[in-house]
């Protein structure tokens, strides 16, 4: 995932 | 998923069922900061905008409907349902001295200048500050009552725990999240003067009390 967007933490 | 996420995502469940125990079963909000429950309802309407358009994991969105849904119930409870024990005289803290500032640095610092991206910084800077006014009112009322207590623990060391995530997926992963990161620590940190205060006297079996 390119990190920031993929925001995959709550 | 870390270990320490996990951990960090139940005891933020714990706290949020912790809360709505208390209010149901007491049929009270009394010691209850009604901003701080508004404000974290912003932060997950904000954070979650892409419960429908991303999915990421079973996990993820059940937990997202969850806070979202509890965080509704308990504002429901606090400002209708048991209205009349809501203790709005100490629940003083303007709310817009932290609303405003998390919306201009949002706009400021941001992953995209896109209104989801805006919107999620927005969320997280808030989330940050969100517990301020309930932490007012415990001093301000000089005392919590013990599962209040019990809840804040809980909720401020979610927090806690995500930021030794955040160590763990620096070290393994090697990205970080700076925003999250940021927030987290300033989050965490708020909590510091009730964490002694939990540690020093309601572990003893004493009641919180904020010394005058």
């Amino acid at each position: 995932s390119d990190g920031h967007n993929a925001h995959d933490e709550l | 998923m870390t270990l320490f996420r996990l951990a960090g995502d139940l005891s933020h469940v714990l706290a949020i069922l912790l809360l709505l125990y208390k209010i149901w079963t007491t049929k009270s909000a009394a010691g209850i900061s009604g901003k701080t429950q508004l404000m974290f309802c912003m932060v997950y309407v904000t954070r979650y905008l892409d419960l429908f358009t991303s999915f990421i994991s079973v996990y993820n969105s059940t937990m997202k409907v969850l806070f979202i849904s509890a965080s509704v119930a308990t504002v429901y409870l606090i400002y209708f349902k048991f209205k009349a024990t809501y203790d709005g005289n100490h629940d003083t803290f303007r709310m817009e001295f932290v609303i405003v500032p998390a919306l201009i640095l949002a706009l400021i610092w941001n992953y995209a200048f896109t209104f989801f991206e805006i919107s999620w910084a927005f969320s997280i800077f808030l989330e940050a500050v969100a517990i301020l006014p309930q932490l007012f009112m415990v001093t301000k009322t000089g005392e919590a009552e013990n599962i209040t207590s019990h809840y804040l623990f809980a909720l401020g060391s979610y927090r806690a725990l995500y930021i030794l995530n955040w160590i763990d997926r620096y070290y393994f992963e090697g990205h970080w999240d700076p925003i999250a990161v940021t927030a987290g620590i300033v989050q965490t940190v708020l909590y510091g003067d009730f964490f002694y205060l939990y540690f020093t006297r309601v572990i003893k079996g004493r009641k919180l009390q904020v010394l005058p």
